[in-house]
């Protein structure tokens, strides 16, 4: 988190605040109810307490506008600049201005979520500047989020907190009972247990969370959200794999699998997993993993697997077989499996095994970070 | 990060771009196809910043982070 630094603060914790005008993206009663959710955001984890005036000048004046629109910092039409504020203090400090050129929304993905436009420049009417974490509400860029699942990140209480300290007023009967503030999985981090690896088209993809990174050869990894690029996509999957016959990558959740091409989820998915011909058992898989050789998938559930035939769509007889059968030395596990360079990487917890498939030797015990740099 | 054929329009949008969020002065002189230092240098911050491959001149990836949404305050020390 940053903040525009100790002077920037406000110094009551009583703040007031009025809506001087509306969008016509949304009804009044929708503005007002953004507008009263994203504070709520803040005084949730904070002293501080919020006042709607109607008339006269309030700390955080809060407008629509357009292009030029009374400050220095004209908006730029549809898309780009969203909106902006600025840091606590007299006249125009804790003011957010929001651009008209933009199509908000109360809840839904098309458009731009007012709730969570508001909240993230209420950050600043409250002083904090941007945050380098992707995972954090005071993060420069958009991202969408169902506004009823979202849950101020830990990097944003740390920020306000850090300025005005936490709330006096938590309840001890629901103290604790809140769900953990979300936080950004760090590659750094050597005890990581990844969610999920797959390829796509030359690409790795590792899957934590709510996260992927996206690593090119020879590039800096991409944290991002997964649903910045699958906006369909389920959070905290169990496996992923790209099929090389269809061009799709496969994402798993329970019993469930989503299929995309490119950006676009296949027509039909989510569908359930027995479409592979797993058994109705099978709760879940742990990892799958294509291989480019027998062009056959491999279901990884608990200490056995499945072997699918991509061509033939179809379970190949004599399955499951025991992992250890196959996979010598792997007595963990198995949460995720990817395939590179002709050798199969099979991840238990943060470590990965390195094999070649075809003889089943097995070469080096690596870490996360061996495609992962931290 | 992967090659950009730059365009006039591309430059000045990035230009644009590194003035508002990174305080990249008004000055005259070489565009950024020249790779002018000061260009560089507010690349090379954006691109920390975002957690890209700090390369000070503007690539794919760079191009592709200023053209997502945001919010219209600067980045980091700039806007204080």
């Amino acid at each position: 988190f940053a903040t525009f630094g100790p002077n920037f603060k406000w110094q009551t914790n009583s703040l007031t605040y009025r809506i001087e005008n509306y969008t016509p993206d949304m009804s009044q009663s929708e503005v007002d109810d953004s507008i009263e959710r994203a504070l709520d955001v803040w005084a949730k984890v904070t002293p501080l307490r919020f006042t709607r005036i109607y008339s006269g000048t309030a700390d955080i004046m809060i407008s629509f506008g357009r292009l030029s629109h009374g400050d220095f910092y004209p908006f730029d039409g549809p898309d780009g600049t969203l909106a902006h504020a600025f840091a606590p203090g007299p006249g125009i400090g804790g003011d957010a201005h929001f651009d008209d050129d933009e199509t908000f929304t109360f809840r839904s993905y098309s458009g731009y979520v007012l709730f969570l436009v508001a909240a993230h420049e209420f950050g600043h009417s409250l002083g904090l500047t941007h945050s380098n974490d992707p995972g954090a509400l005071m993060y420069p860029i958009y991202s969408y989020t169902k506004p009823s699942d979202f849950r101020l990140p830990q990097d944003d209480i740390n920020g306000i907190q850090s300025l005005y300290g936490p709330n006096p007023d938590t309840d001890p009967d629901t103290d604790g009972k809140d769900p953990e503030p979300p936080t950004t999985p760090n590659a750094c981090d050597s005890n990581m247990v990844l969610d999920a690896v797959a390829t796509l088209r030359g690409e790795m993809l590792f899957f934590k969370d709510r996260f992927m990174w996206r690593v090119y050869p020879q590039t800096t990894p991409q944290q991002t959200y997964i649903t910045n690029l699958w906006p369909n996509a389920p959070e905290r999957i169990d496996a992923a794999y790209e099929s090389q016959e269809s061009g799709n990558v496969f994402l798993f959740k329970g019993r469930q699998v989503w299929a995309f091409r490119g950006y676009d989820l296949v027509q039909g998915y989510p569908k359930a997993i027995t479409k592979f011909g797993l058994p109705s058992t099978v709760k879940k898989i742990d990892a799958a993993l294509y291989d480019v050789e027998s062009r056959k998938t491999l279901f990884f559930v608990g200490s056995s697997y499945y072997s699918y035939d991509e061509f033939s769509k179809k379970m190949d007889d004599g399955f499951p077989k025991s992992v250890d059968e196959t996979f010598s030395g792997l007595t963990g596990r198995v949460t995720a499996a990817v395939q590179s360079n002709g050798f199969t990487y099979i991840y238990s917890g943060p470590y990965m095994f390195e094999y070649r498939l075809s003889s089943g030797t097995f070469f080096r015990l690596l870490g996360n970070n061996y495609f992962l740099p931290c | 990060g992967p090659v950009l054929h730059l365009t006039a329009r591309d430059e000045i949008f990035a230009e644009n771009y590194l003035k508002k969020f990174y305080d990249l002065k008004d000055e005259s002189g070489p565009s950024l196809r020249r790779g002018f230092s000061q260009i560089n240098k507010k690349l090379s911050d954006m691109q920390k910043f975002f957690g890209l491959q700090i390369t000070g001149t503007l690539d794919a990836d760079t191009m592709e982070m200023m053209k997502k949404p945001r919010c219209g305050v600067p980045d980091e020390k700039v806007s204080r």
